[in-house]
This record gives structure tokens, C-alpha cells and sequence, in this order.
């Protein structure tokens, strides 16, 4: 059986949130590592990671490796029960084709449960080398959702090159083109404002915007976001989960033919 | 023009 509570229930209100869009269907595994999810859009051109790990987990029970297909929809559907304060707790028997959320208000003053059907889904995990990239860039995630929302208003595709002068973002489209750059900055207040770019060497990959945007979605999950890019391979973008894990997203390329 | 291409092409299944 299964059964974990997490205090922090809008966490996961907001893990949903970010790849309901991207994936409808997904598998999510326990195991001794944590709380864990591989899933692929539809279009084969993006990858979503999630890792919860226990340690963020008041209580993490399940006793044998566990794979629950679930409808990401639908789960969004019963997460939006759930108060931004509650706690959930998810529970699953053995053998069962149902999870249950439980939502517990902060003050233990109501408590609902919701149980929702699970699905079986064939799924391959894909095998993600550890690489050297080019350059690794980590900015405001917020930084990095406006940009992509901007760009997206005058074309389709985004061309990120990092070069000494820092990170830029291009695009072109029917009514002109955009460029924004940003430069390393790392005289701020806060830790979590700064942009700080590692560059190997230079590189520049082409991606669909449409991508771009349905990811960060994530942003509501950390301050920062992180950009793994080498030149003709799928990019990296991460949202680490304070102390309990990450979601990152892979993303294939545009490559000229 | 610049061709979107799938995941697949590199990474393999495990």
C-alpha cells in the first residue's frame, strides 16, 4: 500500500498545474527515491521529470515500488478541490485500480477525500545521459516566462545563443523581429534575482515557443530556473522544488534540414 | 527553414 502526506498540498496543486497541458496521461512512480513521473507530450517533441523526494514528504509509506497511470486532467480536476493550505495525503491499496486524495484544511476543521480511477498506460522511460553542455544559464523564472511570452506575440520560434555577451533570445515573425538579451548579473539582493551564465562555449538551438510557454508554467514552483543548452541537442530547463526535488523539461530542438 | 524534430532521436528507450 501506499500512502503519502505532504504537507505542502499546493505543491503539488502546482506540479499539476504546470503539465496538464503538455501531457495528458501519465505514470507516476514511488519508490525508495521519491515520487517520481517521465512523460512525453503527444507530439513526441518535449519530456517532463518530476522528482519529489521523500525527505519533503511528512509521511512517505509505500512498501514495494508502486506505478499509478493516472489522467493528468482529471487529477488536475480533484487538486483544484484542495486548498492552496491544505494538506494531501495520496492513498492507494494494493491491487487497487483507484487513488484517493485526502485534503486536509490547516486547522483540521474539514476534510474531504476524493477518489479517482487510476489507468494503465505503456510507457517507455527514455534514458537521459549526463552531458557537458555548452553553457548553463540560470535566471529569474519569471524573467524567463515574460520573455517567452513577448516573443511569442510576434513569431513561433525562439533562437537562445549564448555567447560572451550573455544569453539572447530572438525571434522573427510577419510583423518584425525581437531580440532580448541578458547579461550575467550577479549584483543583486537576492540570491534568486541574479542571472548567471556558465559557458563552455558558444551556442545557439532554435525551439518552438509553443513549448517554451506550456513549460513554464512551472514557474509558480521556483524563483529560478535553470538552462542547460549544447548545440544540436534537446535543452534542459529546470525548475528545481525547494529542498524537495525538480521538474525539468526536455526539449528537442528546431535543426535546419 | 528550421525542422522540428522528436525526442527519439536522441534518446533511446531504457
Amino acid at each position: 500500500m501506499l500512502e503519502l502526506r505532504l504537507v505542502q498540498g499546493g505543491l503539488l496543486k502546482k506540479v499539476l498545474e504546470s503539465i496538464k497541458d503538455l501531457v495528458n496521461d501519465a505514470n507516476f512512480d514511488c519508490s525508495a527515491t521519491g515520487f517520481s513521473l517521465q512523460a512525453m507530450d503527444s507530439s513526441q517533441v518535449a519530456v517532463v521529470a518530476l522528482l519529489l523526494r521523500p525527505e519533503g514528504f511528512e509521511r512517505y509509506w509505500c512498501d514495494r515500488n508502486i506505478s499509478m497511470g493516472m489522467n493528468l486532467n482529471n487529477m488536475a480536476k480533484m487538486l483544484k478541490c484542495a486548498g492552496n493550505d491544505d494538506i494531501i495525503t495520496l492513498k492507494a491499496e494494493d491491487g487497487s485500480d483507484t487513488v484517493t486524495f485526502m485534503f486536509e484544511s490547516p486547522t483540521q476543521d474539514k476534510i474531504a477525500d476524493f477518489e479517482m480511477k487510476l489507468m494503465d498506460i505503456n510507457s517507455e522511460r527514455l534514458g537521459f545521459p549526463e552531458a557537458d553542455y555548452h553553457a548553463i544559464v540560470r535566471m529569474p523564472s519569471s524573467e524567463f516566462a515574460r520573455i517567452c511570452k513577448d516573443l511569442s506575440s510576434i513569431g513561433n520560434t525562439v533562437v537562445i545563443s549564448v555567447t560572451k555577451e550573455g544569453v539572447r533570445f530572438s525571434t522573427r515573425g510577419d510583423i518584425g523581429t525581437a531580440n532580448v538579451v541578458c547579461r550575467q548579473n550577479t549584483a543583486v539582493d537576492k540570491p534568486e534575482e541574479a542571472t548567471i551564465i556558465e559557458m563552455n562555449e558558444p551556442v545557439s538551438l532554435t525551439f518552438g515557443l509553443r513549448y517554451m510557454n506550456s513549460l513554464t508554467k512551472a514557474t509558480p514552483l521556483s524563483n529560478t530556473v535553470t538552462l542547460s543548452l549544447s548545440s544540436g541537442l534537446p535543452a534542459v530547463v529546470e525548475y528545481r522544488i525547494a529542498e524537495m526535488g525538480y521538474i525539468r523539461f526536455y526539449l528537442a530542438p528546431k535543426i535546419e534540414e | 527553414l528550421a525542422q522540428q524534430v522528436q525526442l527519439l532521436i536522441f534518446y533511446g528507450g531504457v
